[in-house]
């Protein structure tokens, strides 16, 4: 916890308020729950069968609702929740708990080749969001 | 339906741009920066290529079976397998890809990567030359994954069986890192494994080669290879070839390969992007 300077000036910019719809209960704010859904990444979509050798493709959940955060290519899973909890802690009656917080990551492993047709088998300990928090 | 409406927008088609920048997010989550372009023709699949399936699919199992680390380390199974393990490669009942069994063990369940390494080059001193009778292999090691140290490597040869020899005699067969090469001289080699095998069995045969390698990623200019000898009991110098050792020229399946396991040096922690 650090005091604010008494002297600082309070910014301009303020903390967005979400539009809650990642309640966990929708009769809070009565907006749409967040509810979790599986995605499947699968590389012979993505035209790679070429060099990866296995698996086909690989699914973790993601969640489905109105998040003022979203999940976005600079932000992941974990560092939505944390943001979402630091809004609520801040506004606990405007913005609602973070609800889809990984809650258990598991393990990915990909084997490909790389360009000197050297196969690598790559591990990924904590990757794939198995459960959350919805 | 408004709701209906809502949840529904989030599934659409991803523009190209869109679909680009995915792409690359799951190039950037397997550590590459962009996507491997390996030589064609790949297929029929050669040795390393089939054990490292095999190692994927062992560990795959162990990730279903959570909580639980792959120890095999049973009695008769060393830590890189040796003469027992050869033995009971050939006896094993094995899956249709598998002519390979992967070491597992710790070594394996703690490896963060796992590369195979394809044979270069391949020099030897044959029949026609004269003793001792030597074979040299050698493995590029320079696109090592970064802020990762070797753990263990290990070189992997096939020993098939060869008529003309008494399956009951004993081979020991070592191998050695060629530390430095000089004209006209003998280069000076360092032992890294030797193992004892009877000329009657065949399979696969695992060499401790890690200090090796250790020394390869610290120096890459000092990567000289690796030279094997095949003695016989009373020293006698064989051909690596006579006894049935495979080499670059035989079955694709069957080709000698290295193998090198990693292990993150520090807590990973993803860059920003």
């Amino acid at each position: 916890a650090v005091k604010p300077h008494p002297r600082k000036k309070k910014p301009k910019y303020d903390l967005p308020v979400p539009n809650s719809r990642c309640d966990r209960s929708p009769a809070n704010n009565g907006g749409q729950p967040c509810k979790k859904h599986e995605l499947y990444v699968s590389f012979s979509d993505l035209g790679w069968k070429d060099w990866v050798l296995a698996p086909t493709g690989y699914s973790a959940y993601y969640c489905d609702g109105e998040c003022f955060y979203p999940l976005g290519s600079c932000m992941n899973a974990t560092n939505h929740a944390l943001i979402q909890q630091v809004v609520h802690l801040l506004k606990p009656n405007e913005v609602p708990k973070a609800c889809c917080a990984p809650t258990k990551l598991s393990p990915i492993s990909v084997l490909f080749y790389d360009d000197n047709n050297n196969v690598i088998l790559k591990k990924h300990r904590n990757m794939v969001v198995k459960t959350c928090g919805c | 339906q408004q709701a209906e409406g809502l949840v529904h927008s989030s599934f659409r088609r991803l523009s190209g741009r869109e679909k680009k920048e995915m792409q690359k997010e799951i190039l950037s989550i397997l550590g590459l920066p962009g996507r491997p372009r390996p030589h064609p023709p790949l297929r029929p699949p050669s040795s390393a290529p089939l054990f490292m399936l095999d190692l994927y699919h062992a560990m795959s199992a162990d990730g279903e079976d959570e909580g639980n680390e792959i120890i095999v380390n049973g009695p008769g199974m060393g830590k890189f397998g040796g003469a027992e393990r050869l033995a009971q490669v050939s006896h094993a009942v094995l899956p249709t890809l598998s002519t390979h069994t992967p070491p597992l063990g710790t070594v394996v369940s703690e490896a963060d990567t796992v590369m195979s390494f394809v044979n270069l080059v391949e020099q030897e001193r044959d029949l026609l030359q004269p003793r001792p009778y030597w074979k040299e292999f050698r493995f590029d090691l320079t696109p090592l994954p970064q802020g990762e140290t070797v753990t263990a490597a290990e070189f992997r040869i096939y020993k098939t069986l060869t008529m003309g020899q008494r399956a009951n005699r004993t081979l020991h067969i070592s191998v050695y890192e060629i530390q430095r090469e000089t004209r006209h001289r003998e280069p000076e080699l360092v032992l890294l494994d030797m193992q004892s095998v009877p000329a009657g069995q065949e399979g696969w045969l695992a060499f401790d080669v890690t200090s090796a390698s250790n020394h390869w990623l610290l120096h890459p200019r000092s990567n000289l290879g690796i030279r094997l000898y095949v003695e016989t009991e009373e020293d006698r110098s064989l051909s690596a070839g006579w006894i049935g050792l495979v080499g670059r020229r035989g079955p694709r399946s069957k080709q000698p390969f290295m193998v090198t396991f990693f292990r993150e040096s520090q807590v990973p922690c993803r860059p920003p992007r």
